[in-house]
């Protein structure tokens, strides 16, 4: 199927088993096909992936099968940025940052962890301003849901799945670590313990989990650097 | 190269390993 193809299909507004189905496909193509392929699916592409995303995301009752839809938007969005061509694109596309931050759902593990893992890998690639953006988005995110910014993170990290524990510290070590200033390190670490992560912590510790505790480790690490430094 | 495919899972693996956060 060529991009066009899915370009046009995804245009006449699908829904449902024929969506699904659509991205499951598209998918597939985006990370079996060369570079020249996403290009050509391209920013029009993209555009639509997002809409898409964002009418899932604002239906107050979503089905099972709009709930895989969006799992598997994140999905193509994952294969579309795996090269620089789409990473920029992404990074350069407002919405979507804010979309990703809003499709943290904790009642929703599976796909959290794999929206929490791109956020992260978008907080370590990117320029200095690229994590001022993803905190942006995600305080957007809390004032929606009228929460604290960081409250979906540790909710995630308190959740049964041991791979969103270890996608919410890997977010926490990468919005904590990657500041060049220490007060701006010391204030989001404080502001995660604050929310909750004190306590969670002494729980994730006791997970046997090599994963989890590579995560664990490099937090205790930084903390300690961070105030030696302080 | 912009041809090539892989960045987001070498940025992943890097997360997992905790390579991504030695201090530069």
């Amino acid at each position: 199927i060529s991009p066009q193809e899915f370009l046009s299909e995804l245009k006449s507004g699908v829904t449902d088993e024929k969506l699904f189905a659509c991205l499951d496909s598209l998918r597939v193509s985006l990370t079996s096909n060369p570079v020249s392929w996403v290009q050509s699916f391209g920013h029009e592409g993209l555009g639509l992936l997002l809409d898409i995303l964002e009418r899932l995301l604002l239906k107050k009752h979503q089905d099972k099968v709009d709930k895989k839809s969006q799992h598997k938007v994140i999905q193509c969005l994952k294969a579309f940025m795996n090269n620089k061509y789409g990473l920029e694109r992404i990074l350069g596309e407002e919405k979507s940052l804010a979309l990703l931050a809003r499709a943290m759902d904790p009642c929703q593990p599976a796909m959290m962890t794999d929206v929490v893992k791109l956020l992260s890998a978008i907080c370590i690639v990117g320029e200095e301003n690229t994590l001022e953006k993803v905190l942006e988005a995600i305080t957007s995110a809390g004032e929606r849901l009228e929460m604290s910014r960081f409250s979906p993170i540790v909710q995630g990290l308190a959740d049964r799945s041991v791979q969103l524990q270890v996608a919410c510290m890997q977010l926490i070590n990468a919005l904590v670590t990657s500041p060049d200033e220490l007060d701006f390190r010391l204030h989001i670490r404080n502001e995660f313990m604050r929310c909750g992560l004190r306590e969670i912590l002494p729980n994730l510790g006791a997970i046997k989990n090599e994963a989890l505790d590579i995560q664990l480790k490099v937090f205790e690490e930084h903390k300690e650097e961070d105030m030696i430094e302080f | 190269d912009g041809d090539e495919t892989g960045i987001m899972d070498d940025l992943l693996e890097a997360l997992q390993s905790g390579a991504a956060f030695r201090r530069k």
